[in-house]
């Protein structure tokens, strides 16, 4: 799986929705239904929950749109481009757009749900027999109203259950009419119409006047898909002319003479020829579900998957009993987490896979293992050890504990491979392998009892296996459990001007370097003592990094200078490669 | 032996869709999915050689890594898909 660059995702687990507007081909509480169904596929999986707004603005605003629909990537017609969506943000970003030249359905073809009749809405059973015949699609036989029904049943004969199929002459959607009925004919800009036009939209939507003047009433719904309209072309919701002329030859049924994409289509009138009336030939449909769900996908945050099977691959095909592939299920864990019965999130239970011979980033290779469990006695969770063989990070949901809520931290540093988040008294780490999660948060005064809430800096000699920790005018250096300090950073010769060190930095074996303000100093971890030639202006040698830094450490082969939320980052030949934010690039939020 | 059907192409008044060549539908779906024209965070345009997009499509779609049209990269690029680009821009 593949998180969009910087791991893009929702602040808030309460993710809110709204469907803009409906797709003709299917009844509008299977639509609502296709997309809860496809909501509950992510939230069966993490702590996310999801509500549906009726009006104003949510996270992901659901539309359906065709070609050019409002957003700079138009949509191409029938098949192609089914739909697409944003990462989680702000502003379009987290919506979801679907092409409505496709045809939408339940994915294996015509979704036909019935009003009215004795069937109490079922759907219709195609094929279905009636008086000896059997009919694949909606009829208007045995009807005097020209009404469009289906039996809900195989043999209507004997079970005599049946519905009225989707039809302007029974309802619309959308609109201003509360789904009136269409009134044919009707009255629009001073011309009469018999039935549903596209004509003063430029969007290629049907739609019928509700009395018969619009001129006067401007009472209006759209309407819905006939089972056996075209879909697309220039005739859309038009039923197929059969026979029909085409080229001057005769056609009984869908073709793909004409065209050289292999599609089948028809003539709406009885010649092409003549009146060039055409569309596509109903086919299986698009599994909205499916199409649907991937693209909620995108909108959490997760991008395209290179794994066939999973649900973000970014090719549709339509399976009949679907389950979230394992790989999904670790892309959106890897964002949200879990949630556990207790309640209790599990963040980030990520297989990950690491020769345990390499050095910490090196690139994952063989072998499997979950994250190692938090240490019984560093955490501040309330929580015990789990089943070793599936042992997870739990963090327990306390806002006021919550990294992510943090704007900055008082340092930032890598301990024994993990990046370490320090602030007021507390302390979270961040695993360095790919995908690790975030454990904590820690007390400090429980792991380094002699340091103080505020640390303003600290590094880690890992040839003397120490580590230093500076708060104030003061410094502390912890081997295992020993410690030695407080003693006054006067004594490594840093000059009495200094308020605190606010970073540093590993330079070679035995150099650290340690800014303040706009300098920085080498430290000579070895001899204790500052080396001459210090301090020196820090935006000579770190060009474009902010001169007021309050972090200032190294992680995985680069150089982070930190203010206020954001980060500069500086390769390993002091070019500032990126700035982004601590919170989505390292805490992973 | 039958005759050869004589297939006629017509321009269907209101289809989005245009003919196209291979090389256009190739080049059009490298470009829109992002394997070809990667924008850099530096800002500069870098031209990604056709067959080295064509390889890098063919790994991230499962298919064999031959760096040409073949009929299978054709088929799946003709397949429906996701509008969102599988290499970010």
């Amino acid at each position: 799986y593949k998180t969009f660059d910087g791991d893009l995702k929702w602040d808030n687990r309460d993710v809110t929705y709204r469907i803009i507007n409906y797709t003709p081909d299917m009844d509008i509480s299977l639509i609502d239904d296709a997309f809860a169904r496809a909501f509950k596929v992510w939230s069966d999986v993490t702590p996310l929950t999801f509500t549906r707004l009726f009006d104003g603005t949510a996270d992901i605003m659901i539309s359906f749109g065709k070609a050019d629909h409002g957003d700079p990537y138009p949509f191409d017609g029938k098949d192609g481009l089914l739909a697409h969506a944003y990462p989680p943000g702000e502003g379009v970003q987290g919506d979801a757009h679907f092409d409505d030249d496709e045809y939408w359905t339940l994915g294996t073809g015509p979704a036909v749900k019935t009003s009215y009749g004795n069937a109490e809405g079922a759907m219709c059973h195609f094929p279905f027999t009636f008086e000896g015949k059997a009919y694949t699609t909606c009829t208007t036989s045995g009807r005097t109203d020209n009404l469009p029904w289906c039996a809900t049943t195989a043999d209507y004969s004997s079970d005599k259950k049946y519905g009225f199929c989707p039809s302007e002459l029974l309802y619309t959607f959308d609109g201003n009419a509360d789904g009136a009925k269409c009134v044919f004919p009707f009255v629009f800009l001073g011309q009469e119409y018999d039935s549903c036009t596209t004509e003063g939209r430029n969007d290629g939507y049907r739609w019928c006047a509700t009395t018969s003047n619009f001129d006067n009433d401007k009472k209006y719904g759209f309407c819905p898909s006939r089972d056996t309209s075209v879909i697309g072309g220039n005739a859309e919701g038009e039923p197929c002319h059969f026979p029909f002329v085409f080229l001057g030859k005769e056609y009984d049924s869908c073709t793909s003479e004409g065209r050289g994409d292999g599609k089948l289509w028809c003539s709406t009138t009885n010649s092409y020829d003549d009146d060039n009336k055409w569309g596509f030939c109903p086919d299986q449909g698009y599994s909205l579900f499916l199409v649907a769900a991937h693209e909620f996908g995108h909108a959490l945050g997760l991008d395209h998957s290179n794994i066939r099977e999973a649900l973000m691959y970014p090719m549709y095909s339509y399976v009949k009993d679907f389950s979230l592939h394992e790989d999904d299920i670790e892309g959106i864990q890897y964002l949200y987490g879990e949630v556990m019965k207790n309640g209790v999130i599990i963040q980030n239970r990520i297989k990950m896979r690491k020769c345990p011979l390499l050095n910490p980033f090196s690139q994952p290779t063989l072998f499997s293992f979950f994250r190692k469990q938090n240490n019984t006695d560093e955490t501040d969770s309330p929580d015990g050890p789990t089943d070793p063989t599936t042992t997870a990070t739990t963090r327990p949901v306390d806002p006021t504990k919550d990294a992510c809520k943090l704007t900055n931290f008082d340092t930032i540093t890598v301990i024994d491979g993990e990046l370490h988040f320090f602030k007021d008294g507390h302390y979270w780490k961040m695993s360095s392998e790919r995908n690790g999660g975030l454990q904590g948060p820690f007390s400090i005064s429980q792991k380094w009892p002699a340091l103080p809430a505020v640390i303003d800096s600290a590094f880690e000699n890992i040839l003397a296996r120490k580590l230093y920790f500076f708060s104030g005018t003061r410094f502390w250096v912890y081997t295992g459990k020993s410690v030695l300090g407080p003693r006054s950073i006067e004594k490594l010769g840093l000059p009495n001007s200094i308020q605190k060190v606010e970073g540093a930095l590993q330079r070679g074996k035995g150099k650290v370097l340690l800014f303040s303000g706009e300098n920085y100093w080498r430290l000579d971890v070895k001899a204790q003592k500052i080396d001459k030639g210090y301090p020196r202006y820090t935006d000579a040698v770190f060009g474009g990094v902010p001169s007021d830094a309050h972090d200032v450490f190294q992680y995985k082969a680069h150089i982070y200078f930190c203010r206020d939320r954001f980060y500069w980052r500086m390769n390993s030949r002091r070019q500032v490669d990126r700035v982004g934010y601590v919170k989505y690039d390292l805490l992973k939020c | 032996w039958s005759a050869p059907l004589k297939s006629v192409f017509v321009t269907f008044p209101g289809d989005i869709m245009k003919n196209m060549t291979d090389t256009e539908l190739a080049e059009g779906y490298l470009k829109k999915f992002g394997y070809i024209n990667t924008l850099k965070r530096s800002g500069f345009q870098s031209m990604v050689s056709t067959s080295k997009a064509l390889k890098r499509m063919q790994r991230q779609m499962g298919l064999e890594e031959t760096g040409e049209m073949d009929k299978s990269t054709l088929d799946a690029m003709k397949r429906p898909r996701c509008g969102v680009p599988d290499v970010a821009n």
